[in-house]
């Protein structure tokens, strides 16, 4: 069903990343939030592509369309998972990749 | 007593078993007391629903339906090279296939509405998953989910982080507080020896995992045995047996309507609709209270291959059937009448470093955990209901390990069956079984894990490295569970259910739904294309409107001064069509002042139209007088519109 290429592979149409991050107090948060998840994307050369259903504080980082192919995916993901490592307001993060599920 | 004019519905012997009286789901009388789910909401979480199938159309609810495959609202299917993507289609019919529409079959609870998330039908990622497990988590009630990772007997796989956070938001949160119910096919993994345990959807404490019995009420070839089944019901079997009679998508070679339905994927939904009639009578129940009826009123039954073993509690689980075949009757039964459990406690022995090595079989590791009283003072926990047990092993042959937990009671799980096409050598990494055989039973004692390696290989190489048991429960006392056994069996006479009685049900939380309006792609370019088109004709206009002007502007009668008009030809045109031609030019105001000069100020930009003399009308006749009688124009009328033209 997903991709042929096993849990290895990108996430759908590049290479993406979930990040988890650190809630901060007082109003507006989910702006603040939301915000916060358009810096960390640019920062990390990537695009915020808003939250992850309910679920908050989760975002969704993708590549900017029109992104380079496999041959430079090892070296961007090495440079974006740095950022992502480094950021203080990320509390998690997981590059997605593609899940082998099955109709039963 | 039920009749309904749908041609398959005899067929339907999941329904009403007439070949095998009792072989089926036991929902008949519960139809007749008008109990079908109205007012409950089921979403199949699959390849997609199509929804305008007419089985399925009336019943059919776009607010709770997404399609994160194209990621627009419509979850229809589409069409493949295999012909494959009737799956969701066919398990939203055995839930909600409307009744009496002389068309195909009926649904479980044919008066619940039914919505589709397509998300299998391309690539799926854990962020995905978590978007559909809460997708319109307010409008549906149930999720149901007949697939999961492959049953090929090597993979160890389920909910990764973000489908994990789902899945606990979903109880939480969805559902107006009540929680999600999710209810997930125990696998089809059966011939190649899997076992739903190593499936993290089905060992899930948050998952209702349902297995399936063929017509005969034996697990069929492709079913899977594991330790956290909660129960069964009815599928497909072998050659010889019959399926599940469905509605079918009606694209590439489908008709509409199948007889041949099967895996546990067909057993799911019907468990997912039977869920749904039990909120209908009683939608305040939670997803803890749903799992509790559903353990209190499944039914044991006779199949020599299951090892049917009874708890402290008195509940009689196996491996193969979970506490045993679901009854529409008594589930909603029990619902009538159910008060709300007691919160979710749970206890969490710390890690517990273990490095000892996994001897050959006969022989077999033991390592126990004492959970005192003291460990249990803070959280309440008194009696069991999912237990869990997260460990590390190292073996280069994972298939060969076999893990049995036993509970203080004896009651003995085996939580890792041995699996002879897994070879993989990484082994577990903090992986959690769970087993529900314990369910009821008190949680205090000593708690017991037997590791050994079944495989053929002359040394022993497998490492315990770390475990740790997690016991989730509530305060509940073993004579709390006798007693609320002991009102459920008075309520399956079906009084509660005759005689109007109702509890009170509270209404739940108003959780908003906080997903914000995402323009959809296609939407998207709907509006883009609407921009460009406007765009594009206003500045044809604007063209049209310059050019008009300039060639007015430049024309020989209007550059000296006032125009003066050619001379009207007798043939005056419809007059209305002349008035309307007459192009804009300056001119005198009706008093004779011209309108250059003093008089009425000239209005930027646009020429004031021209005084007429007597006579002075030819541009516009020459124009667009069309030839035939005409008549001179009347002075009234003249005056009246030369009026109203200056």
């Amino acid at each position: 069903l997903a991709g042929t290429d096993g849990p290895g592979a990108e996430g759908p149409g590049g290479l993406s990343w979930a990040v988890h991050l650190d809630k901060l107090e007082g109003e507006q948060e989910e702006e603040t939030l939301e915000q916060q998840a358009d810096a960390l994307a640019q920062a990390a050369g990537l695009v915020n592509a808003g939250r992850i259903g309910e679920l908050q504080g989760f975002y969704l980082l993708v590549q900017p369309a029109g992104h380079r192919q496999d041959e430079q995916a090892e070296a961007i993901r090495q440079q974006t998972e740095a950022v992502l490592a480094r950021h203080e307001a990320v509390r998690w993060y997981s590059e997605q990749r593609l899940l082998k599920r099955a109709k039963r | 007593s039920v009749h309904f004019n749908d041609p398959k519905y005899p067929q339907q012997w999941h329904l009403n078993n007439q070949r095998s009286p009792g072989r089926d789901i036991n929902v008949t009388g519960v139809w007749e007391r008008n109990v079908t789910g109205r007012g409950v909401t089921v979403v199949v979480v699959d390849d997609g629903v199509e929804h305008t199938v007419q089985d399925i159309a009336p019943n059919y609810s776009p607010e709770g339906s997404y399609d994160l495959n194209s990621n627009d609202p419509d979850p229809m299917p589409h069409p493949d090279a295999e012909n494959g993507n009737y799956h969701g289609t066919r398990c939203a019919g055995e839930i909600a296939a409307v009744p009496n529409n002389s068309f195909c079959a009926v649904g479980v609870a044919y008066g619940s509405r039914v919505a589709g998330i397509r998300v299998l039908d391309g690539p799926l990622t854990d962020s995905m998953e978590a978007v559909a497990f809460n997708k319109h988590y307010q409008i549906n009630d149930i999720y149901s989910c007949s697939w999961g990772p492959d049953d090929d007997g090597r993979t160890v796989d389920g909910p990764h982080q973000l489908g994990k956070a789902a899945l606990q938001h979903g109880v939480l949160a969805g559902r107006q507080g009540f929680g999600s119910i999710f209810v997930v096919a125990s696998g089809n993994g059966g011939q190649h020896s899997d076992n739903c345990n190593y499936d993290g959807y089905a060992n899930s404490i948050y998952t209702v995992t349902i297995g399936a019995v063929d017509e005969e009420g034996r697990m069929p070839f492709y079913a899977e045995e594991c330790a956290s089944m909660l129960a069964v019901t009815f599928s497909g079997g072998d050659k010889m047996l019959r399926s599940i009679v469905t509605t079918d998508w009606d694209l590439q070679k489908g008709t509409g309507c199948t007889e041949g339905h099967t895996g546990t994927s067909a057993a799911a939904p019907l468990a997912a609709g039977m869920i749904a009639l039990m909120l209908q009578v009683r939608p305040c129940l939670t997803w803890r209270d749903v799992q509790h009826i559903i353990v209190f009123t499944a039914t044991q039954y006779e199949d020599h291959h299951a090892d049917w073993a009874t708890n402290e509690a008195g509940f009689s689980h196996s491996h193969q059937h979970g506490f045993g075949l679901l009854s529409a009757w008594r589930l909603v039964n029990a619902a009538k009448i159910w008060t709300s459990v007691p919160y979710l406690a749970s206890y969490a022995s710390p890690v517990l470093k273990e490095n000892k090595a996994i001897p050959l079989s006969p022989c077999s590791l033991e390592v126990l955990w004492n959970v005192s009283r003291m460990d249990l003072e803070m959280s309440g926990l008194k009696t069991l209901e999912h237990v869990a047990v997260t460990v590390s092993i190292t073996h280069p042959r994972r298939g060969s390990l076999e893990l049995k937990l036993f509970c203080p009671s004896g009651m003995m799980s085996l939580i890792g069956a041995p699996r002879s096409m897994d070879s993989d050598p990484s082994g577990f990494d903090d992986w959690t079984f769970s087993t529900v055989r314990c369910w009821g039973e008190r949680a205090q004692g000593t708690y017991r894990l037997a590791i050994r390696d079944v495989g053929d290989e002359p040394f022993q190489a497998g490492i315990l490295r770390q475990w740790q048991l997690t016991l989730y429960g509530s305060v509940w006392t073993p004579v709390d569970i006798r007693d609320r056994q002991r009102l459920l069996e008075s309520a399956m006479s079906g009084k509660y259910l005759d005689e109007g009685f109702t509890l009170p049900c509270p209404p739940g939380l108003k959780i908003p739904e906080e997903d914000g309006y995402t323009i959809t792609p296609n939407t998207l370019k709907t509006l883009v294309l609407v921009g460009c088109f406007t765009v594009f004709w206003t500045i044809y206009y604007m063209l049209e409107v310059y050019l008009g002007q300039r060639n007015v502007a430049s024309h020989p009668v209007c550059r000296s001064g006032p125009c003066h008009w050619p001379q009207r030809s007798q043939k005056a045109g419809a007059e209305e069509t002349e008035l309307e031609s007459v192009p804009l030019c300056n001119s005198k105001d009706p008093a004779g002042a011209d309108a250059e000069g003093e008089g009425a100020p000239r209005r930027a930009g646009l020429p004031v139209p021209a005084v007429r003399e007597p006579g002075a009308w030819g541009l516009s006749q020459s124009r667009s007088a069309p030839d035939g009688p005409h008549q001179p124009l009347r002075p009234d009328l003249l005056r009246g519109r030369e009026e109203r033209i200056c």
